[in-house]
C-alpha cells in the first residue's frame, strides 16, 4: 500500500493473506474468498489466513490456515504463457471456496457484495479503502497490514499513467468496462496487495456498511492510479457460482 | 312249597268236628298268583256273627270272610257253597270251635287253587304310566311309539333332551307343543351362541303351561334356565310367571323342562335370539372415534385417531390412529393404547446459533434460536421461533421444519480505519 497507514484487523476483518505468492483477498461469505483472477492462476491451491495484523513466519505457523477446495477463474479471463508480459488485465476476477467454513469474530467478518440498484452505483470521487501487506514506499512487503483511503477516479488517469520503466509501452494496456481506476496524491496500491477489496461505505436501508466495489488488479505505476476489477459487473457470476457450488464438492 | 291247588278240610271230616278246637292253615301259591278258594261244604254250629264256631278267611292282614251254619248250593250245576277270589298268593284259613256243642257238626270241606292275577285291572293303583300287559305270573309296562319305558319298568317318557341350538335366533317348545307334553320326562336343550352374544329369551305369558305348583308352592313340572352364573326359575303354572324378557349374560344357557307322572298341559314355547355383548364407549381424552355410535357391540370396529398433538403409545405402525375391535369378553383390542402429547425432543442445534431451551418440548412448546451476535445474524428474521407440531417436528413458520440459518454480518469492522492521511 502506497500512502497508506498501519490498520488493525479489526478494521478491515475481510482481508485474506495469501501466503505463497504474497497476495490478498477478501472473505465474503463463511466458504467463498475473493481475489484476482491473475493472483490464483498457477496457484490453485492457495495457502490462506485470516484474522491476521502480521504476517511473521512465526505467527503463520501457529495459525490454522484456510484451506482451498476449489477456485473459479471467471470463464473470460484470458491466459496468457507468461503473466509478467500480461497486458490484458480484463475479468481479473476469482473465487475460491474453502474446505471449511471460516468463523467470524472481531477480526474476520466478510464484506459485502453489492447489489444492483442505483444505491450502489460508483463514482469519481466516491472514497474508498483497500488493505494489504503489498509493497510501499519503502519495502516490497510488510509484516503489518496497511490500509489506505483513496478515491475513485476517471478511467483516463490511470490511461495517463507514464511508466518509469522505458520498455513498456502504456498504449499496450487494455482498459475495458470491467475496471475501474482509483488513487492519486500517492496512495495507491501495489505488488502484493493483488485481489485485495477496494470497499466503500454505503447507507442502505438505514444500515451504513462496507461494500467491496473492487478487486486489486493492476497497475502502470505503484503510488499513481490503480486500477480495480469492477466487482458490480460479475456479482451475478459471483452469486451464481456461489449458489451453484454451494454444497462441498466430492473428490 | 307253594302250590298251584290243596284241599282244606275241618278236624275229622267228614265226622264231627271236636270242642275246643282252633286249627289254622297258612295257604300259599306261587307268586303272580291269586287264590280261588272255595266251600263245597260248610256244617258248622250257627251263632250270630260265627261267634261260637266258624272258619274264618284272612288275607293280608284282612279279614275276608267269617262262615258258620249248613249251607247247600244253590246252584244244582255247582258244588261250590260258598267261594273266595283273594288277589295275593297268601291267605289264612282258621277254623274254631267251642266247648258248647250238643249236636254233632261236620266241619267244612274247601279247596283252593292258583289263580292268574290281573295286575293291570285287580289293584287300585295303576302300575303303568301308559299301557300294561298282564301275563300268568305277572305283568309289564309298555309305551307309545317315540316314548321309551325308564328303568323303573313302570313309567313312560319321551326322549327330548340334546338339541343344541346354535343359530343366532330361534325358537324352542316343549314336546307336542301345544299339545300335552309327556309325562315323567327330562329335556335337557342347549342354546350354544358365538362367543360375544348374549342369548335373550323372550316367552309370551300366553305360551306358557306347565302343570302349576303344589300347595307347598313347588313345582310339579318346571322350565328352567341355567348359565354359568345364573339360573332363572324354575318357572311353572299356567302363564309363564317370570319376565317376559331374559338377557341371559350367557353365550350359553340350558334349558331344562321336568315333568312328573301327571298332568295334562300343553307346555310351553319360548323364542331367542342372540345379542351382541356391548362394549363400553369410553373414548379417551385427545382422540375421535369412527364411527361414531350411540353404543358399541361385539365386532365393531372403530378407528381410533389421536387430535392434532397427540400420538398413539403403544400402538401400531402408524402412531397417529389405529383400528380396535370390540371382543366377545366386552373389552377393547388395544385397549391400553393412549393418545400422548407429541415429544418433539430437544431441538438440534444450529452452526453460529444457540438454542434457547424450552421448558418443556411437547406439542405446542416454543423455543428461539439466536445467532452469534453482532458476527452473525439469522438469514430470516422471522425464523428464531420454533412450535413443536403435531407430526413431532419442531416447526418455524416460515421455514417449516428446515434449521434458520445465521449467516455472517457483512461490512461492519469491530474497528473503524483511522488515518492522518489527508
Amino acid at each position: 500500500i502506497f500512502g497508506g497507514s498501519i490498520a488493525d484487523i479489526a478494521s478491515f476483518p475481510w482481508q485474506v493473506f495469501f501466503h505463497s505468492e504474497r497476495a490478498g483477498g477478501a472473505l465474503i461469505d463463511e466458504y467463498w474468498v475473493l481475489t484476482a483472477a491473475h493472483v490464483v492462476e498457477r496457484n490453485y491451491h492457495p495457502t490462506m489466513y485470516t484474522g491476521l495484523n502480521l504476517t511473521k513466519s512465526s505467527l503463520l505457523a501457529k495459525t490454522h490456515s484456510l484451506a482451498a477446495e476449489s477456485v473459479f477463474i471467471h470463464p473470460d479471463w484470458q491466459r496468457v504463457d507468461d503473466p509478467s508480459m500480461r497486458t490484458n488485465f480484463d475479468n481479473d476476477i476469482a473465487l475460491i471456496r474453502l474446505k471449511q467454513p471460516v468463523k467470524m469474530g472481531p477480526a474476520v467478518s466478510p464484506i459485502c457484495l453489492p447489489g444492483a440498484s442505483l444505491n450502489y452505483s460508483l463514482s469519481v470521487g466516491d472514497l474508498g479503502m483497500i488493505s494489504g501487506w503489498g509493497k510501499t514506499e519503502k519495502r516490497d512487503w510488510v509484516v503489518q497490514l496497511r490500509g489506505a483511503v483513496l478515491p475513485v477516479t476517471a478511467l483516463e488517469m490511470c490511461q495517463g499513467v507514464r511508466p518509469k520503466n522505458p520498455k513498456l509501452d502504456p498504449k499496450s494496456y487494455i482498459f475495458t468496462e470491467n475496471m475501474f481506476c482509483a488513487g492519486g496524491s500517492g496512495v495507491d496500491s501495489c505488488q502484493g496487495d493483488s485481489g485485495g477489496a477496494f470497499v466503500v461505505k454505503r447507507l442502505i436501508e438505514n444500515r451504513s456498511k462496507f461494500y467491496v466495489f473492487g478487486v486489486v488488479s493492476w497497475g502502470i505505476e505503484c503510488g499513481t492510479y490503480g486500477v480495480y476489477t469492477k466487482v458490480q459487473n460479475y456479482v451475478e457470476w459471483i452469486r451464481r457460482t456461489m449458489k451453484e457450488y454451494s454444497t462441498p464438492l466430492q473428490d | 312249597e307253594p302250590t298251584l291247588h290243596g284241599e282244606i278240610l275241618s278236624p275229622n271230616y267228614p265226622q264231627a268236628y271236636p270242642n275246643d278246637v282252633k286249627q289254622t292253615w297258612d295257604v300259599e301259591v306261587p307268586e303272580g298268583f291269586g287264590i280261588h278258594l272255595y266251600f263245597t261244604h260248610l256244617d258248622i254250629e250257627l251263632s250270630e256273627n260265627c261267634l261260637y264256631d266258624s272258619v274264618k278267611i284272612v288275607s293280608g292282614g284282612i279279614e275276608e270272610g267269617k262262615l258258620c251254619g249248613q249251607r247247600t248250593s244253590k246252584n244244582p250245576k255247582s258244588p261250590i257253597i260258598e267261594e273266595f277270589h283273594i288277589p295275593y298268593n297268601k291267605l289264612q284259613v282258621t277254623f274254631t270251635s267251642d266247648f258248647s256243642n250238643e249236636e254233632r257238626y261236620t266241619g267244612f270241606a274247601a279247596y283252593y287253587v292258583a289263580v292268574d292275577v290281573n295286575e293291570c285291572t285287580d289293584f287300585a293303583d295303576v302300575p303303568c304310566s301308559h299301557f300294561c300287559n298282564n301275563f300268568i305270573g305277572g305283568y309289564f309296562c309298555s309305551c307309545p311309539p317315540e316314548y321309551f319305558l325308564h328303568d323303573d319298568k313302570r313309567n313312560c317318557g319321551v326322549n327330548c333332551s340334546g338339541d343344541v341350538f346354535t343359530t343366532l335366533i330361534g325358537e324352542i317348545a316343549s314336546p307336542n307343543y301345544p299339545e300335552a307334553y309327556p309325562e315323567n320326562s327330562r329335556c335337557e336343550y342347549q342354546i350354544q351362541l358365538e362367543e360375544g352374544f348374549q342369548v335373550v329369551m323372550t316367552l309370551k305369558r300366553e305360551d306358557f303351561d306347565v302343570e302349576p305348583a303344589d300347595s307347598e308352592g313347588n313345582c310339579r313340572d318346571s322350565l328352567e334356565f341355567v348359565t354359568r352364573r345364573q339360573r332363572f326359575g324354575p318357572y311353572c303354572g299356567n302363564g309363564f310367571p317370570g319376565p317376559l324378557t331374559i338377557e341371559t349374560k350367557s353365550n350359553t344357557v340350558d334349558i331344562i323342562f321336568q315333568t312328573d307322572l301327571t298332568g295334562q298341559n300343553k307346555g310351553w314355547k319360548l323364542r331367542y335370539h342372540g345379542d351382541p355383548i356391548p362394549c363400553p364407549k369410553e373414548v379417551p381424552a385427545n382422540t375421535i372415534w369412527e364411527p361414531e355410535k350411540p353404543k358399541y357391540v361385539f365386532k365393531d370396529v372403530v378407528k381410533i385417531t389421536c387430535l392434532e398433538g397427540f400420538e398413539i403409545v403403544e400402538g401400531g405402525s402408524d402412531p397417529m390412529s389405529l383400528y380396535s375391535t370390540c371382543l366377545s369378553n366386552g373389552m377393547w383390542s388395544n385397549s391400553k393404547a393412549r393418545c400422548q402429547p407429541v415429544d418433539c425432543g430437544e431441538p438440534e442445534p444450529i452452526r453460529n446459533g444457540k438454542v434457547q431451551m424450552p421448558a418443556e418440548t411437547l406439542f405446542g412448546s416454543v423455543f428461539r434460536y439466536t445467532c452469534e451476535e453482532p458476527y452473525y445474524y439469522m438469514e430470516h428474521e422471522e425464523s428464531a421461533e420454533y412450535r413443536c407440531s403435531g407430526n413431532g417436528s419442531w416447526v418455524n413458520e416460515v421455514l417449516g421444519t428446515e434449521l434458520p440459518k445465521c449467516v455472517p454480518v457483512c461490512g461492519v469492522p469491530s474497528k473503524p480505519f483511522t488515518t492522518s492521511q489527508r
